[in-house]
């Protein structure tokens, strides 16, 4: 996968990371101290379509072209996670019970076009 | 997409920078507390004390290296819990014992979860820890105790009668009880511990002594039920 850069146009993971003291959370959120709620966006034009990230190998180039040239029926093609892993939590529940719990799929490793 | 339509980010693209992070924020937020089936964010914790949380985790860590040795006066009725389920969110829960009302030879203890937990997941193993303060052998009853659907009162769930040779931690299965607490609308564990007359109460002075009774409950998201139609 692709992370975005400052003007990153094609399909890419932007990472944004969410510090639980920057929101207030800090005191029922023993660990850790923030989520990266990372997302996918950017463009997935035709010729990437069905590639995660942007490969870069000869051979994909070639199937690029002929995709391109193609241009057959023009479907729509998402940038879409990838990898996805959980999220750790642990937490004071509202009667102050001390719960620990993997939330799946929750920070959005990498992305790739649909 | 259209804004609003099903991708959560989509719209943020076209805010401004300052309003693009307030709302990624908030997004955050939501994913989080939808995925604990939060409501809301609980209310300011009333941590337990420091040694009290220690001792707990020293314990936890106790049983879960050597079971068979952990503590003396091991109770299990046997049961296996039942294999965390493949790819279902599983929880941890410490829950630390509040007072209830005493004499000097009864003593009871309640241990409160939430709703959320308790609609959303099944319990695979629950073990109650209690330290007895007390130097010489003593018998202990110990009833774990639920509100009877019928009325006012509590029934009795269980009930075990204990031999304690010397002070130390015991633990005792209470998976059973709790996965039946955990169907109720309130899900509350009231543990009663009764010593006959004059021995005195077997259990640490105070809730903040680093022997306070806890219960360790390990859970899973319920299976979600699948309807199959022909």
């Amino acid at each position: 996968g692709v992370d975005c850069g400052a003007d990153s146009r094609m399909c890419c993971r932007q990472e944004f990371f969410v510090d639980f003291k920057e929101i207030g959370w800090e005191d029922w959120i023993i660990q850790p101290e923030g989520y990266h709620m990372n997302y996918c966006t950017g463009l997935c034009p035709l010729h990437v379509a069905g590639i995660p990230g942007l490969a870069a190998s000869f051979h994909t180039a070639v199937l690029n072209r002929i995709k391109a040239a193609s241009a057959a029926a023009a479907v729509d093609s998402c940038c879409v996670p990838t990898q996805r892993r959980p999220l750790s939590l642990l937490y004071y529940d509202r009667d102050s019970n001390i719960i620990k719990t993997d939330i799946p799929d929750m920070i959005v490793d990498s992305c790739g076009c649909t | 997409e259209a804004k609003g339509s099903g991708c959560p980010v989509c719209g943020v693209a076209s805010l401004a920078p300052g309003a693009q992070r307030d709302a990624l924020l908030e997004l955050a937020k939501q994913s989080i507390l939808a995925k604990l089936r939060l409501p809301a964010r609980p209310g300011v914790p009333q941590p337990p004390s420091r040694g009290a949380l220690l001792t707990a985790l020293r314990r936890m860590r106790a049983q879960r290296s050597d079971p068979a040795t952990a503590s003396p006066g091991m109770l299990r009725d046997g049961r296996v819990p039942s294999r965390p389920g493949m790819g279902l969110q599983e929880y941890e829960i410490l829950s630390f014992a509040e007072s209830g009302p005493s004499t000097s030879h009864r003593v009871h203890l309640h241990f409160r979860f939430s709703q959320e937990v308790a609609r959303s997941t099944e319990i695979l193993q629950a073990t109650l820890y209690l330290f007895w303060a007390a130097p010489g052998a003593q018998p202990i009853t110990v009833r774990l105790l639920q509100p009877d659907p019928a009325g006012p009162n509590m029934t009795v769930a269980s009930e075990t009668r204990l031999e304690v040779q010397r002070s130390g931690w015991t633990t005792l299965d209470v998976g059973a009880t709790l996965q039946s607490l955990f169907g109720q609308e309130t899900p509350r564990l009231t543990v009663e511990l009764e010593v006959p007359k004059d021995w005195g109460t077997p259990l640490p002075s105070n809730h903040s002594d680093s022997h306070w009774p806890f219960v360790v409950a390990q859970a899973q998201a319920r299976t979600p039920h699948r309807l199959h139609r022909r």
